[in-house]
């Protein structure tokens, strides 16, 4: 298969990370690629607004870092 | 702090919990420990009540399990995930999940998990909590290792809990409404006093023939001394010995004789120094060392070789706190502190048992320390007690330990 590059892999994993802990819902048939990056930009500025980091809404290395943390299974964020 | 949509929470004060199975990464004692001192932590700071049971559906049922473990969380292996807990309701609300692909552990090393944080962390779930942005607080969603010997809750956790369900009671958290006999030996309050009395002299006969030993669930069964031994708990009375077990559910009877064939009954205090797999007993003027079933030699040997006075004649009981590694010897309505590192007795003592220990009375009779917290025990009643918050927490029957 394929190697996914990482900066794709990162990305798979966060959007993991905020589905699970920030009820980030990724909309499947959404026309416009760019309104899920938005949403997803939304959802990582709620992350790192709770964690105390520098509220960028970028998958930077201290946001990555900070997903990587074991941690509780349960919602930081939820509906 | 925050708490789940709505709030939910317990709408009662005697929670239930049961153990459904254990992780192969620790001892089954060491397990319920970790899990006994988080309810501890909650039950500290509120008027709730934790009673664990060993069959049928409890309010909290705690399990561990890997990957997909029958609800829509399915554990992701090592690391990421380590647990997590559903909110208080019936079915499986309160109930706590452990990734067992991790590694879990009683210590707060670096290469594993330490099962009493991430349980109660997880357990403030369980009472209704949800996650906390203050880095420090318990329920803060990252694992962090830290220092658990004298672990105290923050403030953060405190404030979010008692949001909940307020303050501890003033007084000893006694059941308002006595649970079914079979889950608990707590007393209704008619029956507990509120203080100890003056030792109450045991009306015993001198019989003839060697006592027979008291049932296990005489409710004025009294001891003249217990101590934890290696994970156990030895109760001693006369010539015989009561022994709890953390790997059987069955209490084992025995004499002193059968341990220790050259000690004779009647012994008037006992406790361990673990660090040093060290039990000291106390008759009359003397005490003797132990490790295992050997008599270190030389014993027995005078109290007065520990520092006591000429005027004290006996100890009344004596009991090692594992945190702190000083030892309590309690005479009378008195107590000393002693230094097992320096091996002395500690500057500023005797002091007033009344003063330091809340709720005890004159005569201590016999006293123990399990799980974090203390046992005093006098005529037929026990008094769990938090030196640290210097609480006393509830009065219990003597024979609470042997599932009555």
């Amino acid at each position: 298969f394929p190697v996914v590059p990482e900066k794709e892999k990162d990305m798979q994993f966060a959007k993991k990370y905020l589905q699970n802990f920030y009820d980030f819902k990724e909309e499947k048939d959404s026309l416009f690629k760019s309104k899920n990056l938005n949403h997803m930009a939304d959802k990582i500025r709620e992350m790192q607004s709770f964690f105390g980091l520098e509220v960028t809404g970028e998958l930077n290395h201290k946001t990555l870092d900070m997903m990587k943390q074991p941690r509780c299974g349960i919602p930081d964020i939820r509906s | 702090y925050s708490t789940f949509p709505m709030s939910p929470k317990w709408k009662k004060e005697d929670v239930t919990y049961r153990i459904l199975n254990y992780t192969p990464d620790m001892l089954q004692a060491d397990v319920e420990e970790a899990i006994a001192k988080a309810f501890q932590l909650w039950s500290s700071v509120t008027p709730l009540r934790f009673t664990r049971l060993h069959s049928g559906q409890a309010d909290i049922m705690i399990s561990f399990a890997a990957g997909f473990h029958g609800d829509f969380y399915s554990f992701d292996g090592p690391g990421g995930t380590l647990a997590h807990a559903y909110p208080p309701s019936s079915g499986i609300g309160g109930d706590a999940h452990f990734d067992e692909d991790e590694n879990w552990t009683k210590f707060t090393t670096y290469d594993g998990y330490n099962l009493f944080l991430v349980a109660a962390h997880e357990l403030g779930h369980s009472l209704g909590l949800g996650h906390s942005n203050v880095f420090g607080a318990l329920m803060y969603p990252i694992y962090t290792a830290r220092d658990t010997r004298d672990y105290r809750l923050p403030q953060d956790d405190i404030d979010g809990i008692q949001a909940l369900y307020g303050p501890p009671r003033e007084s000893p958290a006694l059941p308002t409404t006595a649970l079914p006999p079979q889950e608990s030996t707590e007393m209704t309050p008619a029956e507990a006093p509120t203080e100890m009395s003056p030792r109450e002299e045991p009306t015993e006969t001198t019989p003839s023939k060697a006592p027979a030993r008291p049932e296990d669930c005489d409710p004025h069964l009294t001891f003249d001394a217990i101590t934890t031994l290696r994970g156990e708990i030895l109760f001693f009375k006369g010539s015989y010995v009561w022994r709890k077990s953390p790997y059987f559910s069955e209490i084992e009877h025995d004499t002193i004789s059968s341990f220790w064939p050259s000690l004779a009954g009647g012994f008037d205090a006992a406790y361990e120094v673990d660090k040093k797999d060290r039990v000291i007993f106390f008759k009359d003027d003397q005490y003797w060392a132990v490790s295992g079933y050997n008599i270190e030699p030389g014993f027995p040997k005078p109290i007065q070789n520990l520092g006591f006075p000429t005027s004290v004649r006996k100890i009344d009981a004596a009991v090692h706190d594992q945190n702190t590694k000083k030892t309590y010897f309690f005479v009378g309505n008195k107590y000393w502190s002693f230094n097992e590192n320096t091996q002395s007795l500690e500057r500023g003592y005797p002091r007033k048992i009344a003063a330091d220990f809340q709720g005890i009375g004159h005569i201590v009779d016999a006293a123990l320390q399990k799980n974090g917290l203390f046992y005093f025990f006098h005529g037929a009643n026990q008094y769990e007690v938090d030196v640290k918050s210097k609480k006393l927490i509830r009065i219990m029957k003597n024979n609470s330990w042997f599932n009555c």
